[in-house]
This record gives structure tokens, sequence and C-alpha cells, in this order.
């Protein structure tokens, strides 16, 4: 027996709008952990990693690990169906071949139920190795959904580069050419803040698709900030943390440097 | 894509 309650839905919603363009269907593990979910966009370009622990939810209990195989534009237009402030339970047997997802308003006064069916996904799941990132930025997550988009306007690729105390998005293209740059903040202590941690100072430039970019900024909802880490010729990670129990994880393969 | 790495180049099954 599977079943989580999760007082702030709009989590759940949040979520799949960063993954459900970027994975068609995923396996949903949940264990007594919490809940995990892995996948590869079609070209296998980026990893997308999925996990809410056990204490994102106010009610939590899986007796088996349980794998729900879960078509991810079917699963939306039922989430689709969930207000912002309802509370979404999700509710599977052992060996399920259906899931069941239950969305209650605040107030109580309305309660709706919906069965999905499961699929059998064959999905492999990839190792991530440990890696000593060289750079790691944080900044909002607006400001980075904004870059992203404005820099897509000159090209396919955004280069990141990190160097003392600043990071720099730029883009090339036949209309010509941009730099974005922030520089990292004083002590400020809020969401606004711009941090930038270097290993050794070394700088540290990379080139990334500005389309699976954009892709991940659907993500910007479920957090203020978003973390950036680079490491020569490794993928990117852009994180997204929901609240201290969770986190929604973007691997992206560098391009090809000309 | 061209000149576009591939993630599984990275990261492999276990």
């Amino acid at each position: 027996m599977f079943e989580a309650r999760l007082l702030q839905g709009s989590i759940l919603k949040k979520a799949l709008e960063g993954i459900r363009e970027l994975i068609t269907s995923g396996n949903w593990e949940c264990s007594s952990a919490g809940i995990s979910m892995q996948g590869m966009d079609p070209s296998h370009v980026a990893l997308t990693v999925l996990m809410l622990q056990n204490d994102l939810f106010d009610q939590f209990r899986c007796d088996r690990n349980v794998t729900l195989g879960l078509n991810h534009a079917t699963f939306s237009k039922i989430l689709k169906c969930a207000a912002n402030d309802d509370i979404i339970t999700l509710k599977a047997e052992d060996q399920p071949d259906e899931c069941n997802l239950l969305f209650q308003s605040a107030n109580d006064d309305k309660t709706s139920d919906f069965i999905i069916k499961l699929t059998d996904i064959d999905q492999e799941t990839l190792g991530i190795p440990d890696t000593e990132y060289a750079a790691t930025v944080k900044v909002p997550s607006v400001e980075f959904q904004r870059i992203c988009r404005d820099l897509s306007q000159f090209g396919d690729t955004i280069i990141i580069s990190v160097k003392k105390g600043c990071v720099e998005f730029s883009g090339t293209g036949e209309i010509g050419s941009a730099k974005i740059a922030l520089k990292e903040s004083g002590n400020v202590d809020d969401d606004e803040k711009v941090s930038v941690e270097m290993d050794k100072d070394t700088p540290c430039s990379l080139s990334f698709a500005s389309r699976y970019l954009n892709y991940f900024t659907k993500a910007t909802s479920l957090s203020d900030t978003v973390t950036l880490q680079l490491c020569p010729e490794h993928p990117l990670v852009v994180s997204y943390d929901i609240g201290d129990n969770g986190s929604l994880k973007y691997y992206l393969a560098p391009k090809i440097e000309e | 894509m061209p000149g576009q790495r591939s993630i599984t180049s990275f990261f492999s099954s276990p």
C-alpha cells in the first residue's frame, strides 16, 4: 500500500510543469524515503531528476517499494484539474496497474477523485557520479528565466562563464550578439541575491543548448532561487529546491566547443 | 543535434 498526502498540492503541479515537455513518461519510484523520478529527453541530451522526500508530505505510507509508470501528458492533464491550494493525495496498491489521485479543496467543500492508468516503462536508471564542481552560482530563478529567454533570440547556444565574483551569459547569432553579466551581491540575505563560489578561482566557461535551458526554466515557480553548477567537460547542473525536502535537478550535456 | 554531446557519455547505467 502506498499513500502520500501533500498539503501544498501546487508543488506537484509545478514540478510536472518542469518535467512534462522534457520527458514523455517516467517511472515514479515510491519507497519509504519518498518519491523519485529520473528520465532523459528523447534526444538524450538532458537528464531530469525529481526528488520528493517523505517529509514533504504530511502523511506518507509506503509498505513496499512501488513503481508508478506515468504518462506525463496524462498526469499533467489530471493535475490541471486541481486548484493551486488543493491538498493532493496519491494512492496505489502494492503492485499497481493504476494510481488514484484525490484532490481536496482547502476548505474541504469539494473533493475530486481521479484514476490514472499506469504503463510499463522500460527505462534505464543512470548513475550520477559525485563531482567536485569548479563553480557554483545561485541566482534568482526569475532572473535566470529571463536571461535564457532573452539570449535565445540570438542563437541556439548560450555560453555560461564564471569568473571571480561574476557570472556571464552570452549568445551570438546572425542578428548580433548579447552578453549579460551578473555580479555577486554584497551581504544581502534575500532571494534577490547572486552568489558565486569558485574552487581555486579558475575561470570556467561552457556552451549549452538554449532550448534545453528554456525547458528547465519551466520549473521557475518551484523556487525563488536556482543553483547552477559547472565543471569543465561535465554536464551543467541546474537545481530548483523544493523547500527543504525535495528538488528538481537537470543535468545538461555541454555542446562541443568549436 | 550537431555539436551536441549526449548525457549518456557522462552518466552510465550502474
